[in-house]
């Protein structure tokens, strides 16, 4: 059986927060090692990956396989039943048709459980290759929302120039263009607010902003985010969590 | 104009 226990809520809220309106329903594949979920969004050019590791929780009991097939929405509308600070207990059989989500004010003075039926997803969860990009890009996970909200309002599509110098996110639109050029920084006060690029060399893609925007829902789960770029390949847009991550990747456009 | 590619190809999904 798998039993789960996080100490916020809020954590699961704001995964499921931030892929409900690119994946409907998928798979959270339970063993040993923790809980991931790995699916492409309804247009099958995203893929999601995410991966909340054993340690994230605690108690952390799962003696075989799972997966749960979990419609997001519905989980979405038990979820909103927690708070942020809620501690928050899964729960499933060994062949579940349903999940038990237990939520626990932090002064233990309120319980509140909710079941979810399951259904069955036929998806297979697929090991995603390691990758060595050309360009690693850290910065703020604010400023990166920051980036993408303003050149979408010109722009269905931004390009990302990285070179030794900086980032460059430009678009080009009806009304005019657009760009916004990082140069790497250190802030010394707050290692988060850093902007730090490694580059083994230039890369120049373009990508959609729908698809970034929709990506910078997750912000709110890390100050900062990684983008990796290689040439002709998906970006990886990654927001670290405590014990686990959460990844989209998405191809990039090509010219006509 | 662009072309936007899937995702699946890149990781030989289905």
């Amino acid at each position: 059986m798998l039993e789960a226990r996080l100490e916020q809520a809020q954590i699961l809220k704001k995964v499921v927060e931030a892929i409900k309106d690119l994946v409907q329903d998928c798979n959270f594949d339970c063993n040993d090692a923790g809980i991931q979920l790995q699916a492409m969004d309804n247009s099958h050019v995203a893929l999601v990956s995410m991966k909340l590791g054993s340690e994230g929780f605690s108690p952390y009991r799962c003696d075989r396989n799972i997966a749960l097939g979990i419609n997001l929405n519905s989980l979405m509308k038990v979820l909103r039943a927690a708070a942020n600070e809620d501690l928050l207990t899964l729960k499933a059989e060994d062949q579940p048709d349903s999940l038990n989500l237990l939520f626990e004010s932090s002064s233990q003075d309120r319980l509140s459980e909710y079941d979810i039926k399951l259904m069955d997803i036929d998806q297979e969860h697929l090991g995603i290759p390691d990758t060595e990009y050309a360009a690693t890009i850290t910065l703020p996970s604010a400023e990166f929302q920051r980036i993408c909200r303003d050149l979408s309002a010109l722009s269905e599509s931004v390009s990302i120039e990285a070179n030794k110098d900086g980032v460059k996110f430009a678009c080009s639109g009806d009304i005019g263009n657009g760009s916004v050029t990082l140069r790497p920084h250190t802030n010394v006060e707050d290692e988060d607010k850093s902007t730090k690029i490694e580059l083994t060399e230039p890369v120049n893609l373009t990508f959609s902003l729908k698809y970034l925007v929709n990506f910078c829902k997750a912000s709110s789960l890390s100050a900062t985010v990684r983008l990796c770029l290689s040439n002709e390949v998906p970006l990886l847009v990654e927001y670290q969590m405590g014990a686990g991550y959460l990844r989209f990747y998405l191809a990039p456009k090509i010219g006509d | 104009e662009w072309l936007q590619q899937y995702i699946a190809p890149f990781f030989n999904l289905n």
